[in-house]
């Protein structure tokens, strides 16, 4: 949240925030920005406020968005390929450096220099190309099996689109993008 | 949230569900659970529980999610086209019935009997098509715009996957897809 805000001061020129400004834009109060930075280290002086430069940095770092993860998209289908696509994805450091299938009609055709590998194959590709990340893009019936794959083949991060929740070991970590949820909260709310 | 519970009841062949087993299933108290569904009217005697079918479709009722909407896709690009062709969408009640672009070797082209249109055209286009909800997946500098014309023109539902903030009329509603907060979500989990 603060990392947003600090990026729209930044293109806007500004250069020091103090932590009431902080907190307006953030809708906390001046404490609660204070507690949060705290956890972070100790940026401000009290009474001259934060540099929106140094501060936004040093949340780059913590928050870890300048660190850079090799991502294996798994299904090459119309969402696949759009994300394969998605300019965006390299900015935020998510790099696609495999792509995994298991229709016979796509494995070995290769998009924009990645040739796209049988399932079948996964605990080689990920040994291969070094992934840490899977985007799982696959009906939601064959999502689980394969994220237990992957998780075993050593992957610890899954972003899933499929309408389905995924179980994953202790140690990987799993954000659902549930595309269903939004349309039935819309659907609700122009209902109102 | 119940939605989905009895979802899933009903897909293992469950009859009948006390407000305690649904309390447990949602991570709330009976009590609540009460309360929450006596806002929708009076459903089950106590003692002897819900059905778990009348339940549903109720809620299906008053969800609004057996209603069915007509759509209209603003940007024929990647993520377009396979938000186009996503079956979930007519599960939901989500019908496309326009396709807009401002690319002037897309309009005209026709996927699946939809024509591209140019969105120069879009109010005449909302009459004709009687849209209702505007689906966005336009680069992110031209979404405002886009979607100020559209609300004018009648649009009153928008479910926006262009990573900016959208404001809209009171009487619409907007809903986001930001791939971009589960990225950034991921990363930090990673980073732990
Ligand atoms: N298309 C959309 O706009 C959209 C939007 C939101 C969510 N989704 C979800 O994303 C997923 C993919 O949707 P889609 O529209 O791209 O479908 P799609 O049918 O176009 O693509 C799915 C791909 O997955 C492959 N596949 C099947 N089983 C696999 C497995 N075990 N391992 C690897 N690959 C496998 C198929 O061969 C196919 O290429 C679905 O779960 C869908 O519900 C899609
Ligand atoms: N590709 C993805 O997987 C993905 C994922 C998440 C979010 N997004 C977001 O979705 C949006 C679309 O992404 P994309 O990858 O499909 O881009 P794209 O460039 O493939 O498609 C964008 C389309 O919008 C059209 N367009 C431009 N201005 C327009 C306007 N004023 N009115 C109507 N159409 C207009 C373009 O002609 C083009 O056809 C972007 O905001 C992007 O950030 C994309």
């Amino acid at each position: 949240m603060y990392f947003r805000i600090l990026e729209d001061l930044e293109r806007n020129g500004r250069q020091v925030i103090s932590s009431a400004m902080l907190a307006k834009l953030g809708g906390t109060n001046s404490a609660q920005v204070r507690k949060d930075l705290s956890y972070f280290g100790n940026f401000g002086k009290r009474g001259r406020g934060y540099s929106v430069a140094d501060l936004k940095e040093t949340l780059r770092g913590i928050l870890g968005l300048n660190r850079s993860w090799r991502v294996v998209l798994v299904g090459a289908g119309q969402l696949g390929s759009a994300l394969f696509s998605y300019k965006d994805f390299n900015k935020h450091g998510f790099h696609v450096v495999a792509i995994l299938d298991v229709d016979p009609a796509k494995v070995g055709k290769t998009w924009d220099g990645v040739t796209i590998r049988a399932f079948d194959k996964c605990e080689q590709v990920v040994r291969e190309s070094g992934a840490e990340v899977a985007v799982i893009v696959t009906p939601s019936e064959a999502a689980q099996s394969a994220v237990d794959r992957l998780a075993k083949a050593g992957v610890r991060g899954f972003l899933n689109f499929a309408p389905c929740k995924l179980t994953v070991p202790e140690s990987a970590t799993v954000r659902n993008v549930n595309i269903t949820i939004e349309l039935e909260g819309l659907s609700y709310a122009l209902q109102g």
